[in-house]
């Protein structure tokens, strides 16, 4: 079999000013999922990579750069399956770590759960010893600027999304 | 949201997808990403799948298990992944877009929004689009 991998960034806006930044970021994560299957990796790890590498640009909401919640905060979801055996794992509500999709990964290969969240999912991610970072380090100035502008009076960030993902 | 779905050289297929959600979502809102067949579903009979776009439609119609449903009635991921958008668009009025590859290393990055980044390798070959028809 010929390994193929394929990436997304997600629908949402995009801004002409960043818009090579998009290109560039998905082509990397990309490349560095294909490299992993090159050398006989797992798909399940070259997935991994691939969003990990998503996960840490700040042109894409995951990780670093995620949209901010009604208060002003980064809260995280991920899936990870692995189509040999349905094996999956997910975390929703994580915050205060880089890399959700590896957590998801955790849940699915050392609990017998399927979905791990909030609270829940924080203290398993510091039990498997995944750094805690300020949550603060995940926020973008941008994120905080659309956050701010959906507070103005008037504005209605739903509608201002549809059309998008 | 991010994602990405990959078959291996022993033909395993896997997804991931990762997200932060809507802006200015409701504190404590979960969308399509961490739910099994709607954020993605990956098995190595048919292929796997990963989504984006508005979470509430796609759980809905869990967009990623209905596309595989698809390509196990014999449809390619093309036609799988732009019959469950469409699907998604008539039932729930909701766009989003998907890459899915299939057991045999077919593959597609289809969406009904206005544009979805997304990239491809294959026999060392890369692609890349963000609007459609590239």
């Amino acid at each position: 079999m010929k390994p193929v991998i394929v990436v997304h960034g997600g629908a949402g806006t995009i801004v002409k000013e960043y818009e090579e930044g998009y290109r560039t970021g998905v082509k990397r994560a990309a490349l560095k999922g294909y490299d992993c299957l090159r050398q006989k990796g797992a798909a399940l790890t070259a997935v991994e990579e691939a969003v990990v590498v998503l996960e840490n640009d700040p042109h894409f909401n995951a990780g670093y750069g995620s949209v901010l919640n009604e208060e002003g905060d980064v809260e995280m979801d991920a899936i990870i399956m692995d189509g040999r055996n349905l094996m999956s794992g997910a975390v929703s509500a994580v915050r205060c770590i880089a890399n959700p999709i590896t957590l998801a990964r955790l849940v699915m290969e050392k609990t017998d759960h399927m979905l791990l969240t909030c609270k829940g999912a924080s203290l398993f991610a510091k039990a498997q010893g995944i750094p805690e970072i300020p949550n603060e380090k995940l926020i973008t100035e941008r994120s905080r600027e659309r956050w701010k502008t959906n507070l103005h009076p008037g504005s209605n960030p739903v509608v201002s999304q549809i059309g998008l993902g | 949201t991010v994602g990405a779905v990959a078959i291996d050289s022993e033909g395993n297929v896997a997804c991931a997808t990762s997200t932060g959600g809507l802006t200015n979502k409701m504190i404590g809102r979960v969308g399509d990403t961490a739910c099994i067949g709607s954020g993605g579903y990956a098995d190595n009979a048919f292929g796997a799948v990963s989504t984006t776009g508005h979470g509430e439609s796609i759980m809905k119609v869990t967009l990623a298990r209905l596309i595989i449903n698809h390509m196990e009635q014999g449809m390619s991921p093309e036609e799988a992944a732009e019959a469950g958008l469409k699907y998604m668009k008539t039932r729930v009025n909701g766009l989003g877009g998907v890459i899915v590859v299939n057991s045999s290393g077919d593959w597609t990055a289809k969406f009904s929004t206005k544009q979805m980044t997304w990239a491809a390798v294959q026999d060392d070959q890369l692609q890349v689009g963000v609007y459609h028809g590239e």
